[in-house]
């Protein structure tokens, strides 16, 4: 993309391009862009400088001023895992089940979908893989009463971490962003400081929608962190840049598989040679 | 939104009558961000917007009294006429039992589509199979078989450690031996860059010759759409998309991107998580849902 020598206005439309299909969104991209004009109207910058002024900036709007993942700081540390439908919830809180066993965590998972259908059996498996504790109701009871009851069976078992499955839901249904709320309520009403980490997933192949998915679960429910899924694909989930930018929110983790060991910290290095090549 | 963006461009030719080079510019770049930020493809973009702005240098639009609505007019026309004109209907003839084979990326839909589509068939007077193909995911035979007693359709008993090519020749026997007409196949999430679940579907397809291959598609999904959309439709010839949550607020964009660059039609879209939750394709709703 940079090889050839073209002109200036050539070098800015590749970079566009670049970052549009990264899916950074025309906003974003625009305002970056932006900048590195106004850089270029004060020194002669080549095409392979642009670049790096370019990443050093998407790099530094991820650094995002964020308490770290502690999950060794409060006992039982509760992490509630929400986001829409289908974009990899209960894989990753599979995986995250395993990395903190693998750690030496006792672990607790709280079968918090009550609606999909065989949610819980889903659920129960990754349990099984990573020898968590499992905490149930029948399909369709009240998810509050689940987490209620995970909650206590965490404090008296000497459980390290619980975690929380919440079915999928699209933010725009008012109604279940409220049962969300609710849920919420009752772990902060039955242990305090709970839930430590609100982590919302989202899936790599979505656009621009995942900005206003995050500003809505975060609006509802004060969202700690992010963890974006299915890297592993051609998708390069430009979209944490602008939410990264807007609020704050860091990345606690990328999925790059289906198994439990396909979970990694989130690297901006990596994430930035993905989309710059 | 975009005609509201557009209409104040072309306010200020009204002042001028006719068109101007200017004007012309700063509407196709109206055009250009409203789709991109719909998520239609980069590229897929640029050939749409250098499609409208060949019609609207021509007289059409120079030359009229109401240069602004003719070019929204045209905008609208372009949309229409690549997300295809027409209701595209399932082809389920020549087959005893017809077969349907659900393929897509993970998490877009599959297995609640199978469901929806058994009872979308059932009310057309076919007699549906569920069959769950997916051996890999925690689950899945679990989630379909489920979904199937509550729509009162009966499943295949798939058992995870069968070979999918295995069950899907095993539940046409079954079907024809029960009498029913329509195989609904929901097979495993996949990418499209993992050439030994993409052989998979290639082996299904072998095996049993479906009527048609669907893929299902994530409404919310961005520029990756063409990607995963042509690799698909090159390695299997896929007959049809649905798109899924579209109960959502995405603009959809994605729809375009699909259309575009495999030229297969859309033909139904999924609008929610119950099983009575699936719509035919209208082209013009999408149309103006991505044009915002
Ligand atoms: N390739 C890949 N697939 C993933 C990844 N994470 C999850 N998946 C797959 O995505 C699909 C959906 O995952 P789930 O964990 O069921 O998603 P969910 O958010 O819990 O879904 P709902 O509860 O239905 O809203 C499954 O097929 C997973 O195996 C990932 O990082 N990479
Ligand atoms: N709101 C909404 N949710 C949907 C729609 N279609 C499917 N879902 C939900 O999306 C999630 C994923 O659906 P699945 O049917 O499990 O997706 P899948 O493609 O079979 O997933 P894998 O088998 O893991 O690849 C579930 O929570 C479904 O209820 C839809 O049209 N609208
Ligand atoms: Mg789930
Ligand atoms: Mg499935």
């Amino acid at each position: 993309v940079f090889s050839r020598s073209g002109s200036r206005g050539d070098w800015l439309e590749d970079l566009e391009e670049v970052l549009v299909t990264a899916d950074l969104g025309v906003k974003t991209s625009y305002d970056l862009l932006g900048e590195i004009k106004k850089e270029l109207d004060t020194k002669p910058l080549g095409p392979l400088e642009l670049k790096n002024a370019l990443r050093q900036k998407i790099g530094s709007m991820l650094a995002v001023q964020a308490p770290a993942f502690a999950p060794a700081s409060a006992k039982p540390f509760v992490i509630m895992v929400v986001g829409v439908n289908g974009v990899g919830k209960t894989t990753s809180i599979g995986k995250l089940a395993a990395r903190l066993r693998g750690n030496g965590c006792k672990v607790m998972l709280a079968a918090a979908d009550t609606f999909r259908a065989a949610a819980i059996e889903q659920l129960q498996i990754w349990a099984d893989r990573a020898g968590s504790d499992f905490v149930k109701h029948k399909p369709d009871s009240d998810p509050s009463a689940v987490v209620y009851d995970a909650l206590q069976a965490a404090k008296a078992r000497n459980t390290d971490v619980v975690i929380v499955d919440t079915a999928g839901r699209l933010h725009t249904k008012a109604n279940l962003m409220e049962e969300l709320k609710k849920v919420k309520r009752i772990m902060s009403r039955e242990l305090e400081g709970a839930p430590h980490e609100v982590l919302l997933v989202l899936d790599a192949t979505t656009g621009q929608n995942a900005i206003t998915q995050a500003r809505t679960f975060h609006e509802a429910l004060g969202v700690t962190g992010i963890i974006l899924t299915k890297l592993d694909g051609t998708a390069k989930g430009g979209v944490i840049v602008g939410i990264a930018n807007e609020l704050q929110l860091p990345v606690r983790f990328i999925g790059i598989g289906e198994a439990p060991e396909d979970l990694r910290e989130f690297d901006v290095t990596l994430f930035l040679e993905a989309i710059f090549g | 939104n975009l005609t509201d963006k557009l209409s104040l461009v072309f306010k200020k030719v009204r002042g001028h009558g006719k068109l101007n080079e200017k004007n012309l510019q700063e509407a196709l770049r109206d055009v250009r961000m409203a789709l991109l930020e719909a998520d239609v493809n980069y590229k897929v973009v640029k050939e749409f917007t250098g499609a409208v702005k060949a019609r609207a240098t021509g007289s059409e639009v120079m030359e009229s009294l109401t240069p602004g609505q003719q070019f929204v007019k045209i905008v609208h026309e372009e949309l229409i006429q690549t997300m295809g004109s027409k209701q595209a209907e399932l082809d389920l003839k020549g087959q005893n039992p017809a077969s349907l084979v659900l393929i897509g990326l993970q998490g877009s839909g599959k297995t609640t589509t199978a469901a929806k589509l058994a009872v979308w068939l059932r009310n057309t007077k076919r007699n549906p199979y569920l069959v769950p193909a997916d051996v890999y995911r925690p689950a899945a035979i679990e989630q379909l078989t489920r979904l199937g007693e509550q729509i009162q359709v009966p499943v295949h008993p798939s058992r995870v450690d069968q070979d999918p090519v295995d069950i899907c020749r095993e539940a046409r026997e079954e079907a024809r031996a029960q009498g029913r007409d329509t195989l609904i196949i929901d097979t495993a999430g996949r990418l499209h860059i993992d050439e030994e679940l993409m052989d998979e579907l290639r082996r299904i397809r072998e095996a049993i010759q479906p009527s048609e291959i669907l893929m299902i598609a994530d409404a919310m999904t961005g520029q990756d759409a063409v990607n995963v959309a042509s690799r698909f439709n090159e390695l299997l010839d896929i007959d049809g998309v649905i798109l899924t949550k579209l109960d959502g607020d995405a603009r959809g964009g994605a729809a375009l991107s699909i259309r575009a660059v495999t030229g297969k039609p859309i033909k139904f879209v999924g609008v929610g998580e119950k099983t009575n939750a699936l719509e035919p394709f209208h082209p013009d709703r999408m149309a103006n849902r991505i044009l915002g």
